[in-house]
């Protein structure tokens, strides 16, 4: 399970490392 | 007042991309009541998906989903498929966060449909990986493997190694 739960991070994980520097500029 | 808007958001981006989210979402809230009162629906299409992105670094995935969800509607009202596609993936991430895999394939599938209506072979790519994962964790492996395979195939045509 905890290995399930590591795998179903990774692609999370990428696309909040991106969401960090993503901001709908005025 | 139009102008006091668009310095609300600026301020909300700065505090956000400085780490500093509660201080950004109370910015970016202000800059949806002015949006609102000048029935200005492009922005506040910008400031429900920056109060999106914000509450999601505050652990509160429940509230993000919920400003997303406006974002999509109000992506869907202005037909920008673009950003319907970017508020699909957001959904399907924030409930891969509150582990409602069921619901992130429902948005990452419909992420999917619009990359490849819009012929984005990276957005595609990145469908079929939150795809695979999330079939992965609801322990239906031959769902994951279609898609770890559509992924591996774009990932090899658009040069990606990773």
């Amino acid at each position: 399970v905890q290995r399930m739960h590591l795998i179903q991070m990774d692609s999370v994980q990428r696309w909040m490392e991106d969401l960090k520097f993503m901001t709908d500029c005025e | 007042r139009a102008a006091a808007g668009r310095a609300l958001g600026n301020l909300g981006n700065s505090h956000y991309l400085l780490g500093h989210f509660t201080q950004a979402i109370l910015f970016h809230k202000q800059r949806l009541a002015i949006a609102k009162e000048f029935g200005d629906t492009a922005a506040q299409r910008r400031a429900y998906s920056n109060l999106g992105n914000a509450h999601i670094f505050l652990g509160r995935f429940d509230l993000s989903a919920e400003f997303y969800k406006k974002t999509l509607q109000l992506s869907r009202q202005l037909k920008d498929p673009l950003v319907e596609a970017q508020s699909c993936y957001s959904l399907g991430n924030t409930y891969s966060l509150l582990q409602e895999y069921e619901k992130a394939i429902e948005y990452h599938l419909k992420h999917l449909t619009i990359a490849q209506e819009l012929g984005d072979r990276v957005g595609e790519g990145r469908a079929c990986w939150s795809l695979e994962n999330a079939y992965i964790s609801l322990g239906n492996h031959e769902r994951a493997l279609h898609f770890a395979e559509k992924h591996l195939e774009i990932s090899q045509e658009i040069g990606d190694p990773n």
